[in-house]
């Protein structure tokens, strides 16, 4: 399976239009294979995006750079599905 | 394997393989009301079934429901079998539903993506897609929410075979959006298409791939704004109504587009609740809150459609 060990969620709640180009370009930013949950379109609604272990100290630090505020909701996802699966086991038995 | 819906934990997540199961559990307890009909294959030999819910006649006007067309979406898998359970047990008891159904037909696709969803339990618990291969990419699956014959191809999907909103090779590529496209032209009595996805508190109307209104907009926003009114008087939750365009994004390709365009009035789309703090990982004790408050919308699009005939 694949393991998502040490991968973050992070929310942004964007607060303007800039936020939102800044973040768009993120999105096009192939080789940190972030995974969008919730996309940047309008500063009325969050942003969401798994970000793998690896590329957390580059995105942050972009973040950061362009001043966007952001907080993490979810800090290890591997932690949780461990959860998940073994609510999943226990349910089954 | 559940021996009965009763002893079925509807507040847990479930395999594929047990969801199957208790189709079948379903449709013996209810013999005269759910059967279960395999509309074809996917990508990997998996069946597809839908839960049709009749009783009786020939190619009444009917609904559609469909669920967890991206795969990772769980709670809307989750509050699909809570609902085809409800939709169930609620006929003969609730004056509603039971003269909806001696009138209308309802069909439910619970599981609308059966490779991306085995992929979750087994592989990615992330995966979105279908789990089809291309030639000339090493990535698999396209996003089956951009592969329908609306606006195909155009803005908000993309081409590359890797990223997570790629359309496909052509529109319809996907065979499990093909055999719901056969299905309903088959049928050629729907009067309402509605998909369940998760999550950001949603409920859509058409388009997506234009930011146009469409020229029913006004009675869909209005049904909708309805539907969430009473959705919200469960538990407070707060959904947004609008286009696809123009509450999230332009989006080409999308199921709801394509059911719209065909002439399919009442097509809708919703996205699910979070709690705000777990996306796709929505804790499976939030799955009965969300199926109950989602069915008291659903319930009200469903009763629209009945007294409102075209």
């Amino acid at each position: 399976e694949r393991v998502f060990v040490g991968d973050q969620v992070i929310r942004v709640n964007v607060q303007s239009e800039e936020d939102v180009q800044f973040l768009q370009a993120l999105e096009a930013q192939q080789e940190w294979e972030l995974d969008f949950w919730l996309h940047p379109v309008s500063p009325e609604l969050p942003v969401d995006i798994r970000v793998p272990r690896s590329s957390l100290s580059a995105v942050k630090e972009y973040l950061h750079a362009h001043n966007i505020h952001f907080t993490v909701i979810i800090d290890n996802l591997q932690e949780l599905l461990d959860e998940e699966k073994a609510e999943m086991e226990e349910n089954q038995m | 394997k559940e021996r009965s819906t009763r002893s079925f934990d509807f507040g847990a997540y479930h395999t594929l393989e047990t969801i199957y199961s208790w189709m079948d559990t379903l449709v013996a307890q209810h013999p005269n009301l759910v059967t279960k009909q395999e509309i074809g294959r996917s990508y990997e030999n998996r069946p597809m079934y839908v839960l049709k819910f009749s009783t009786g006649g020939s190619k009444r006007p009917a609904i559609w429901i469909d669920a967890g067309i991206h795969s990772r979406e769980w709670v809307t898998q989750a509050t699909g079998v809570w609902t085809a359970n409800k939709i169930a047990t609620d006929y003969g008891r609730d004056t509603s539903l039971t003269s909806l159904l001696n009138t209308m037909d309802i069909y439910m696709l619970i599981l609308a993506n059966p490779d991306g969803y085995v992929y979750t339990h087994t592989n990615n618990r992330m995966w979105r897609k279908t789990r089809s291969k291309f030639s000339g990419s090493v990535c698999r699956g396209a996003d089956p929410n951009r592969n329908w014959d609306a606006g195909f191809g155009g803005p908000g999907a993309s081409n590359n075979p890797c990223l997570d909103t790629y359309h496909g090779p052509s529109a319809h590529s996907e065979i499990e959006v093909k055999n719901v496209v056969n299905l309903i032209k088959s049928h050629g009595n729907f009067k309402s298409f509605i998909s369940v996805h998760a999550y950001s508190q949603l409920l859509m109307y058409p388009h997506g791939y234009s930011c146009n209104n469409v020229p029913d907009q006004p009675e869909l926003d209005s049904v909708g704004k309805a539907a969430v009114q009473k959705l919200a008087s469960l538990y407070g939750t707060s959904y947004k109504v609008g286009s696809i365009c123009k509450i999230i994004y332009q989006a080409s390709g999308g199921s709801i587009d394509w059911s719209y365009d065909v002439g399919i009035k009442y097509s809708f789309a919703f996205e699910l609740r979070d709690t705000g703090r777990y996306g796709f990982l929505l804790p499976a004790n939030q799955i009965i809150p969300t199926a109950e408050e989602t069915w008291l919308a659903l319930k009200h699009i469903l009763e629209y459609v009945r007294d409102h005939p075209y």
